[in-house]
């Protein structure tokens, strides 16, 4: 698991899914 | 002085309302409590560690709102959050105390009240020396009389920090900060004339503030060591990415 997997989603997730 | 409160009115607007808050974080508590067997419930320093968890994923979700945050490549974003993600939770704390919070008793994000005596008849040396710093410079800051829109200012000079290392648009955090500054010092100076340097004085506060954030990683990781923390958490990755 790359050790920002979470926040770098968090900063990067499309909110209009 | 009109521009000036155009800017910080935008810049409250981003600010979630505390029952939203509250609201999330119970919401997370109940449903992991509902998710376990009676004999494996959370214990208090878990149920204080989700706590922290659930307030840290709604600040990462208030930055990444922000515009000029937004202004800023996701690497960028990522550094200046894995920088001050600990002092964010800090700040957000003795906000919390000084809006709703009572001398001699600690208001959590749930709306649950604990009172500091217990907190500090219970905790270990470490924890007990973190809680009392937090509840002195809490003290300070209702003796500046610190209000919403300070509050937030202090929330963007901590996140907009250009001294972070590796930022990439290094000017445009400078930008972002200086331009904060400048609201902080006149909003200062138009609500509380009499009050000489609140402003310097509230600047003041940061270092303390990084001080114990400083503090408080320190002991999450030394619990996490130990094994006290829930794994796959996002304070266990902001922990991990500082050691690494």
């Amino acid at each position: 698991k790359k050790p920002n997997a979470l926040l770098h989603y968090l900063l990067n997730k499309d909110d209009t899914k | 002085p009109s521009s000036n409160t155009g800017f910080l009115s935008e810049l409250l607007q981003g600010e979630p309302e505390e029952s939203q808050v509250c609201s999330r974080v119970v919401a997370s508590l109940l449903r992991e409590q509902a998710s376990r067997g009676k004999h494996d419930r959370l214990n208090t320093f878990s149920i204080m560690c989700k706590m922290a968890d659930q307030t840290l994923f709604g600040l990462v979700e208030w930055a990444r709102n922000c515009a000029l945050f937004k202004e800023l490549k996701v690497e960028d974003q990522m550094v200046l959050l894995q920088s001050c993600w600990s002092e964010l939770l800090v700040l957000d704390h003795l906000c919390r105390q000084v809006a709703y919070g009572m001398d001699g008793s600690i208001y959590l994000v749930t709306g649950q009240k604990i009172d500091v005596s217990t907190v500090l008849s219970q905790a270990g040396a470490t924890l007990s020396s973190l809680v009392s710093r937090a509840q002195d410079l809490v003290s300070k800051l209702r003796a500046l009389h610190l209000d919403r829109q300070e509050f937030v200012c202090l929330k963007y000079l901590v996140l907009f920090n250009p001294d972070v290392k590796s930022v990439q648009d290094r000017r445009q955090v400078e930008r972002t900060q200086e331009r904060v500054n400048r609201a902080l010092m006149e909003h200062t100076l138009h609500t509380h004339p009499g009050q000489s340097d609140k402003f310097g004085q509230l600047l003041l506060r940061l270092p303390e503030v990084r001080s114990i954030s400083l503090q408080v990683e320190e002991y999450l990781y030394q619990r996490h060591l130990l094994g006290d923390l829930p794994c796959n958490s996002l304070l266990t990755e902001m922990l991990h990415a500082k050691h690494t």
